[in-house]
């Protein structure tokens, strides 16, 4: 899945 | 977290602390472009808004912490400590030819059209090409320290090891994120000419001068 708003890379 | 990111985050820190490390004990900047470092600090102050809106890990929020806070020294010591061995008469790349398509690009194609998911965007896409006076410069003067070529190349290694994160990713856990995957590709696209010249040359002792 694509997410969209969360990011959890640097 | 997997091994490629892993080592990816941390040469990006060994990249940032050889950087500080070569300005503080030669008590120079000179070889490094000024305006890249504050490209790299936009990106930094755009993309790590989150640390306030999104608790992630302990470790992604002091590495978050680590890069804003080295990027802001490094730009007080290049423009106030150290302001008069910055080379800028070869630091001349018109920064405005990135940061304007890059906004533009920001806008058009998110994820979401949030502030604050667009200045995530807008980071990702100046990171990848935010080298690109630090290259020009290079290219202009023929020649790089041997240190600063350290810097660039764990600088470049570290996108290149998050692709290999990325590709682990897609096959592990369905994971992808499109936009950073086609700026990773962009940015480590950019180094490879750099990359070249760093094996064939700095690895065997020589120091990194241009082919005239």
């Amino acid at each position: 899945d694509l997410i969209g708003t969360f990011h959890d890379e640097l | 977290m997997n091994v490629f990111r892993l080592a990816g985050d941390l040469s990006h820190l060994l990249a940032i602390i050889i950087l500080l490390l070569k300005i503080w004990k030669t008590r120079s900047c000179a070889g490094i472009s000024g305006r890249s470092q504050i490209l790299f600090a936009l990106v930094y102050t755009t993309r790590y808004l989150d640390l306030f809106t999104n608790f992630i890990s302990l470790y992604n929020s002091v590495m978050k912490v680590f890069f804003i806070s080295t990027s802001c020294a490094t730009i007080y010591l290049m423009y106030v400590k150290f302001k008069a061995t910055y080379d800028h008469n070869h630091d001349t790349f018109r920064i405005g030819f990135l940061l304007i398509p890059v906004t533009i690009l920001g806008l058009l194609i998110n994820h979401d059209f949030t502030p604050l998911e667009v200045l995530w965007t807008f980071s990702i896409y100046l990171e990848s090409v935010a080298i690109l006076p630090q290259l020009f410069m290079v290219s202009k003067t023929g020649d790089a320290e041997t240190i600063t070529s350290h810097y660039l190349f764990c600088l470049g290694l570290y996108r290149a090891l998050y692709i290999f994160n990325w590709i682990y990713r897609y096959y592990f856990e369905g994971f992808y994120d499109l936009i950073a995957i086609v700026a990773g590709v962009v940015q480590t696209v950019l180094y490879c000419d750099f990359f070249y010249l760093y094996v064939t040359r700095v690895i065997k002792g020589k120091a990194l001068k241009l082919p005239a």
